[in-house]
């Protein structure tokens, strides 16, 4: 093994929630703002390097 | 690394030295303001190869299970920390998990059917993960060479109906992220010779070609070891079956299996391969 080099092994975090108001599930946490998003991708340390959406999710492919 | 936005979910799959866990506070105050509340949070992770290397609260599994504990909202009482082993010491599946309650099912993986399948390898075959290096001044940008590696490995053929969307690092490494209507996969390679790591994960049905999506992934990849974590409302040895027997055809034997339970119905299946030649 070597001394040291980059971590492959990821870390996942998975968050549900849910809400009284059914129009919320149409958009729910996709209305969060690209630049909201950043700022929570900055305190992870990594950002924003690829985006793609369909009408079910949005996905980013992250640096790091 | 990944990001995966649901109008109710929200999946973060980091690698390297990121914190995580710090995203979890913002991400519940941005769900709030749009009037959505946490009711369950699941953090999951191997066995890291420098675990030295890494920053607080990811210094140990007691430590981010400490700030996760101090983190996450009171109402998700239901709360189970869990290290999940193997036949090697240096092989563990790390799973905390916490529910505010069993009835806030607004969201597809409420599913009996439907599983979350995350696939870590090392010991990557060097003539295979070679594939993963950027060409030295080949004027592509990390779209192009990420569309170019997607293609020259066959990982385009593990789903072919995904929408995908791939990048390719410079000068070595490589993501990408599969849509295919509301189900992702995701892939991330780290192609260095002595640290060298895929990862594969996606969510499916046990009616799908679950066969298929491993044998491609085995021989694009071709590990020396490999563990496969599957998530689901119940235990199915069908499914567990048909994965060893995907598999070892291939080359690679399992090694071990454990099983556990989780709040909400969830059982945990951690199994892990080695190759023969070995």
């Amino acid at each position: 093994m070597a001394v040291s080099g980059f971590e492959g092994f990821e870390k996942r975090l998975e968050l549900n929630f849910f809400g009284d108001d059914p129009i919320i599930f149409q958009l729910g946490l996709r209305k969060i703002d690209f630049e909201s998003i950043q700022q929570v991708l900055e305190a992870v340390q990594c950002t924003v390097v690829s985006a793609v959406g369909n009408s079910y999710f949005d996905a980013y492919v992250l640096s790091e | 690394s990944s990001l995966f936005v649901y109008p109710t979910k929200i999946i973060i799959k980091t690698c390297g030295t990121t914190q995580l866990l710090k995203s979890i506070l913002p991400l519940i105050h941005y769900a709030n303001h749009l009037g959505l509340t946490l009711c369950s949070c699941r953090y999951t992770r191997g066995s890291f190869i420098f675990p030295n290397s890494q920053p607080f609260p990811h210094t140990s599994f007691n430590h981010e299970v400490t700030f996760l504990q101090d983190t996450i909202p009171s109402n998700l009482c239901h709360r189970k920390a869990s290290i999940m082993p193997s036949k090697s010491s240096s092989h563990s599946w790390h799973v905390f998990t916490a529910h505010s309650s069993i009835t806030h099912h607004n969201h597809s993986d409420s599913d009996s059917d439907v599983f979350t399948m995350e696939i870590c390898m090392t010991e990557l075959d060097l003539i295979l993960a070679r594939k993963f290096f950027r060409r030295p001044g080949d004027g592509k940008t990390g779209d192009s060479a990420g569309k170019e590696m997607t293609e020259l490995t066959g990982i385009n053929e593990i789903n072919p109906n995904a929408l995908i969307c791939d990048f390719a690092f410079d000068p070595c490494g490589y993501s990408m992220n599969g849509m295919d209507n509301d189900w992702y996969s995701t892939i991330h390679v780290t192609p260095e010779d002595g640290f060298s790591y895929a990862s594969f994960e996606c969510v499916g049905s046990v009616n799908d070609n679950i066969v298929h999506v491993l044998r491609k992934v085995v021989q694009i990849f071709r590990p020396g070891t490999m563990s496969i974590s599957t998530t689901c409302s119940g235990y199915n040895n069908e499914m567990l079956k048909k994965m060893v027997n995907a598999v070892e055809p291939l080359g690679l034997k399992c090694r071990s299996r454990a099983v556990d339970q989780f709040p909400a119905g969830e059982t945990v299946v951690f199994q892990t391969f080695m190759a023969r030649r070995r």
